[in-house]
C-alpha cells in the first residue's frame, strides 16, 4: 500500500530552505 | 594602479574573526574561510553597507527580493544569528555555513534541521508546527489542498516519525525518522561550499600585515 508523503520531504522544497542561491553570482 | 604597501591597513567589518580561529572550529580550510569572506562582504552591503548581513539583505540573496518573506528562511536567518542581535556577523555566518559543508558530521546536519523545525523552541516539533510548516510551504508553492488532506498528511508523519506515540517528535525520534529517510538531510549538504575558493577567490595579498 502506497503511504502518504511525509511532511517534512515536502518542506524540504521550500525555497527558504535552498541556500545554494546564496552561492549564485 | 597604486602601489601595495607593507603597512597598509586592512579595516575588517564589526564581528570580523580571524580565518585560522574559524577554520580550526569549523569544517573549512583557512582559504575557504578567506573565499567566504569575499561572499560575506557582498551580502552584507547589499542594501545596508556597514559589514552585517541585515534579514532585507538575507531574503535579497535567497529570492531576489528583499521583501519576500518566507517562514523557513526567517528561521534559518535566526539559527545563523547565533547572538540574537538582529543582523548575521562574519563569525556567525561561517559558523552556521559549516553545518552545510559536506565534510561536517552527519550529526550536527540532524541536530540543526531539529532546531530549524521546532519553531517554538519547546524541545520537540509538535503537531501544530509541523502543520504551520506545510501550510506556509502550501501557501508559497500557491498550492490548495484541503484541510482534510494536510491532516491526513501530519497522521501520516506522526504515524512514521513519533515512535513513543505522545504526539511530539523528540530529538531521538527525530535522528531514528531521518536515518530511516535521510532525503530530508539533503538541504543540510550545500556542495558548492567545497568549491568556494573558486567562486569566490580571496587575493591573498590582504593577508594580515604584522608591525
Amino acid at each position: 500500500k502506497p503511504s502518504l508523503m511525509n511532511a517534512f520531504e515536502l518542506i524540504s522544497t521550500s525555497q527558504g530552505l535552498n541556500l545554494g542561491t546564496l552561492f549564485e553570482k | 594602479m597604486g602601489c601595495i604597501t607593507s603597512k597598509q591597513i586592512i579595516k575588517h567589518t564589526p564581528g570580523y574573526e580571524e580565518p585560522t580561529v574559524l577554520a580550526s572550529e569549523t569544517s573549512f580550510s583557512v582559504n575557504e574561510v578567506e573565499a567566504l569572506y569575499e561572499l560575506f562582504k557582498k551580502l552584507s552591503n547589499s542594501i545596508i553597507k556597514d559589514g552585517l548581513i541585515h534579514k532585507e539583505e538575507f531574503q535579497l540573496a535567497l529570492f531576489r527580493n528583499s521583501n519576500r518573506r518566507n517562514l523557513f528562511a526567517d528561521r534559518i536567518f535566526d539559527l545563523f544569528d547565533i547572538k540574537r542581535n538582529g543582523v548575521i556577523e562574519f563569525g556567525e555566518f561561517v559558523r552556521s555555513l559549516s553545518i552545510f559543508h559536506p565534510n561536517t558530521p552527519e550529526a550536527e546536519k540532524i541536530a540543526f534541521a531539529f532546531r530549524l523545525y521546532d519553531l517554538r523552541h519547546t524541545g520537540y516539533i509538535e503537531r501544530e508546527e509541523l502543520k504551520e510548516m506545510v501550510l506556509a510551504l502550501l501557501n508559497e508553492s500557491d498550492l490548495f489542498i484541503s484541510d482534510e488532506f494536510v491532516e491526513m498528511i501530519i497522521d501520516e508523519t506522526f504515524r512514521q516519525a513519533d515512535s513513543k506515540g505522545d504526539d511530539k517528535i523528540d530529538p531521538e525520534e527525530w535522528e531514528e525518522f531521518v536515518k530511516q529517510n535521510p532525503s530530508l538531510l539533503k538541504n543540510m549538504t550545500l556542495p558548492y561550499l567545497k568549491d568556494i575558493t573558486m567562486a569566490f577567490p580571496s587575493f591573498v595579498l590582504n593577508s594580515e600585515v604584522d608591525d
